[in-house]
């Protein structure tokens, strides 16, 4: 076991590696409290490796020397654009740099010799580029559900604003895609969802009004400084699950990550400065057990988040055993302690949901008073696929018709006494709009039991003079619970060898796993709930987990559901199409990967021997993915070898195809005309021609009126385009290809025959015209020939025979 | 007292029964522009007007409106911008 101690540590090379007090936490000198013993996971081999995140921002500097290397093309896109860049767009203020900060604290590479190390620096990470224009349900919906069989876990630090006077969640689209998500994502194990948890401090916002943060289906992360104090920026509230580390005052530490244009920041500040930190560590988490579901992680979560230093006024222990505060929900985060429950993690049993009916009895909410509404909660005990006896999520939906918004508190109390702040006054919320079916949510009863008593309060303090004529309305409540039937830890789960410091059971008594242990017999199996008549998990009244029924009509019961089954949410394992290996449900369209010989398609999710057009094999994943955007043929996304008609491939992309005379300008995303010079061209100017305008001749890249000096006009056959040649080396001019077809040489050689030679002082001494010819006559009449210095001179003419 | 107005955009969501040649049809017959599937949800497409204000404080009206009347489609929404702030 990692033990902390200077020595122990890692050294990375990484110029903002000693100031990362956040990560490594061995500094006398700043008198550490506690740390998220990320390099404690580190040391046990986990660095995120083979785990994709995704930012949910306004783009990400791909090229960033630490983010190139772990940078994932298929957890990006560009929803601004429509297109699968998602590189920020710049402008002088560098608005755009927020996304490209998250994602170096996820994965920013470690030992580059370049500004910092991400928590999971092994992790994928790419970036979603979708708050760079107008937001709408629609953006949102496509952010959410971007590739959810590829990438492990989105993160988002955006939100509604935290200016204490808005209430807005997620529309129709961005709930379904959260609900997609966690229902068919990683293969059916559930997108993991990670979001910052607000920055309204200042505004006395409350999260529980931003719909995203407060969704059972996002991770909502708040934010500590350093000395362990409440940052100015933090919103409290229920919904929150866990904490990691950010800015807090001018004399605390800062939180070091990568900056747009290739730079390194230490001014990244609030809760998304926290948000990607905990995806992360997340990201380490599911490297360690690759099979946890969402909710496993948000157990794990639970359980291993520490209350540490904390500071909060508001500590409690639930009836569970569980430390939680409205600030920082379970505490800060422990990288190590995650990873050590998620090796040996064995999935939660399958969530129920128990809407309770709902209350509508109507009350009046009078200023200066309390509204007590008691609810008894049956946790659904009659309804066997609803039954909630162990409480994760509780969520409560208010109808609430009132004259000013901002002058409510709401309360929500369990059975077991745990009280849960759902809703804090807030001052600049003049709003008479109530909330109309809002769904608040709390974590803070987690792990403890359904039935009973729940209590609803509400609370009137008028901060401003109101017209009491028109008192406000309780018109309507229900509670949803969320949990499972069993204890979530019973017979899957070894528990962790060293309990938490913090954890302090309240009683004995409520002991969960007291409470489930008294609800086996005997010598039944384990896989038995509710008693047996023999041995063998054939032979159980009904299951812990699944029930998988035979051709001959006798059933069993399964840990899981086998290959070739799902579970149909009633825990009945039931068969897949035939050429399915795993699926969703026993539709053909409901595979999630396929049998040998079979690819899946991972747009229609069906089985299917070949890649259709515009898709091609990968391998890996034996999935049909699409091509990128124009190719019709392709052997990886970016790699086309056929285009969509309109189009023609220069490379391994399809560009447009232009008319002849105009050229594609990929910047501009229209065609241009050529220079005057082409018939056809690849580009802007004369160089560019790949054909030659009438009464041009193309001369190496350009096309020219007449061949420069050193080539000559040649037309290889009858009828061929004539084109302007280099002539052979030794010419200066020529007359054709070759070096015998010289006209002219260059200076010190002289013309024979067409041909270049090696000038000397000789000269032809056939040309009478010359001086010498005559001179080189003599010397040979005269047999002076055989003198080397006249043989030199006259060598033409001493060559000569007669 | 608070009043939200709401801007609209040109761009909606059409839920089509029937696949990506269906929508397409009944983009080009009303004059849309059939932008793909909405990320991973099944037989959700987003669909771009041209002639339609970018921006506007009320909904679109004309011809284009009537494709809610097209049995194959299901369920269609003029998009709606959202105040969404970074943390």
């Amino acid at each position: 076991d990692f033990k902390p101690g200077a020595a122990q540590y890692p050294y990375f090379n990484d110029p903002k590696w000693p100031s990362m007090w956040y990560i490594h936490c061995n500094d006398d000198t700043h008198h550490c409290q506690s740390d998220m013993n990320i390099v404690g996971a580190w040391r046990r081999g986990y660095t995120g490796r083979n785990v994709v995140v995704t930012i949910l921002d306004d783009g990400i500097e791909r090229n960033h020397p630490d983010l190139q290397q772990n940078y994932d093309q298929m957890a990006s896109f560009d929803v601004n654009g429509n297109d699968w860049d998602p590189m920020p767009r710049y402008d002088a203020s560098n608005e755009n740099k927020h996304g490209t900060r998250c994602a170096g604290e996820v994965a920013a590479v470690a030992n580059n010799s370049h500004c910092t190390i991400g928590v999971a620096y092994n992790a994928k990470i790419g970036g979603v580029r979708m708050l760079d224009g107008d937001v709408t349900d629609m953006v949102e919906a496509k952010s959410l559900s971007l590739h959810p069989q590829h990438i492990d876990i989105y993160s988002a630090s955006w939100g509604p604003d935290d200016d204490g006077k808005t209430v807005d969640g997620p529309a129709s689209l961005a709930r379904q895609a959260f609900e997609n998500g966690i229902r068919m994502g990683r293969r059916g194990l559930g997108s993991i969802y990670v979001w910052a948890s607000g920055n309204g401090g200042r505004s006395r916002d409350h999260c529980s009004c931003d719909g995203y943060t407060n969704s059972i289906y996002t991770i909502s992360i708040s934010s500590t400084a350093e000395s362990g104090k409440k940052p100015w920026y933090l919103e409290e509230c229920a919904s929150t699950l866990a904490t990691t580390y950010s800015s807090g005052e001018s004399y605390d530490r800062k939180i070091i990550t990568t900056d747009l244009r290739q730079r390194c920041t230490d001014s990244h500040t609030g809760t998304s400065a926290s948000a990607p930190m905990a995806a992360g560590i997340i990201a380490l988490a599911l490297e360690a057990n690759p099979n946890l579901s969402w909710r496993d992680v948000q157990h794990i979560i639970v359980r291993t988040s520490r209350s540490g230093h904390l500071n909060a006024p508001d500590w409690k222990t639930n009836a569970a055993g569980y430390r939680v505060s409205h600030l920082y929900g379970f505490g800060l985060m422990d990288a190590e302690a995650m990873v050590k429950e998620a090796e040996r993690w064995k999935s939660v049993p399958p969530q129920h949901i128990c809407v309770e009916s709902p209350d509508k009895q109507s009350r009046t909410i009078r200023p200066e008073h309390v509204v007590r509404a008691v609810y008894k909660a049956t946790g659904c005990s009659e309804n066997l696929n609803h039954h909630v006896l162990y409480l994760e999520h509780i969520v409560v939906r208010v109808t609430i018709a009132h004259p000013r918004r901002g002058d409510l508190a709401i309360y929500l109390t369990s059975p077991s006494g745990t009280k849960s702040e759902l809703l804090s006054n807030r001052l600049f919320d003049h709003s008479m709009e109530g909330f109309k079916s809002w769904e608040f949510m709390t974590t803070h009863s987690w792990g403890e039991k359904a039935v009973g008593d729940w209590v609803l309060e509400i609370h009137d303090s008028p901060s401003q003079l109101r017209n009491f004529k028109t008192p406000g309305k309780l018109k309507e409540f229900s509670l949803v619970l969320y949990g499972t039937s069993v204890h979530p830890y019973s017979s899957s789960y070894t528990p962790f060898d060293t309990p938490k410091v913090d954890r302090v059971r309240s009683s004995p008594v409520d002991e969960p796993s007291e409470g489930f242990q008294d609800e086996f017999t005997g010598s039944c199996d384990p896989e038995c709930i509710n008693g047996c008549d023999g041995l063998g998990p054939q032979h159980c009244i009904d299951c812990l987990h699944f029930f998988l029924k035979f051709k001959n009509n006798t059933r069993t019961c399964v840990p899981e559901c086998p290959r070739g089954f799902y579970d149909d949410e009633k825990r009945r394992c039931k068969k897949c199409w035939s050429i399915c290996e795993n699926c969703v449900g026993s539709r053909s369209d409901q595979c999630i990967s396929c049998k040998n010989g079979y690819h899946l398609n991972e747009e229609t999710n069906v089985c299917v021997t070949n890649c259709p057009e515009s898709f091609y094999l990968d391998k890996n994943g034996n999935t049909c993915r699409r091509c990128s955007e124009n190719c019709r043929r392709c052997n990886g996304f970016q790699f086309c070898t056929d285009c969509k008609p309109g189009m023609s491939l220069q490379g391994t992309k399809c560009v447009f195809s232009c008319a002849d005379g105009s050229y594609y300008n990929s910047q501009k995303r229209g065609c241009e005309r050529c220079h005057f010079s082409c018939a056809t061209c690849a580009g802007q100017g004369q160089e560019s021609c790949t054909r030659c305008a009438p009464s041009f001749y193309m001369e190496d890249w350009r096309c020219v009126l007449s061949c420069s000096v050193g080539y000559f006009l040649d037309q290889p056959y009858e009828n061929a385009e004539k084109t302007c040649r280099r002539c052979d080396p030794s010419c200066s001019t020529c007359i054709g290809h070759g070096e015998r077809n010289c006209s002219t040489c260059p200076s010190g050689y002289n013309l024979e025959d067409g041909a270049c030679v090696l000038g000397t002082v000789c000269k032809d001494a056939t040309e009478e015209s010359w001086a010498e010819g005559s001179f080189c006559v003599l010397v040979k009449k005269n047999s002076l020939c055989q003198r080397k210095v006249l043989q030199q001179l006259c060598c033409r003419t001493c060559s000569l025979k007669g | 007292p608070f009043s939200r107005t709401l801007t609209y955009t040109n761009h909606w969501a059409v839920r089509i029964n029937g696949g990506v040649e269906e929508a397409d049809t009944i983009a080009s017959k009303y004059g849309y522009n059939n932008l793909g599937q909405i990320g991973s949800l099944k037989d959700y497409y987003h669909f771009y007007h041209s002639r339609t204000m970018k921006r506007s404080t009320i909904s679109s009206r004309g011809s284009h409106s009537f494709i809610s009347m097209e049995p194959k489609v299901e369920w269609i929404q003029q998009q709606v911008v959202k105040r969404r702030i970074k943390r």
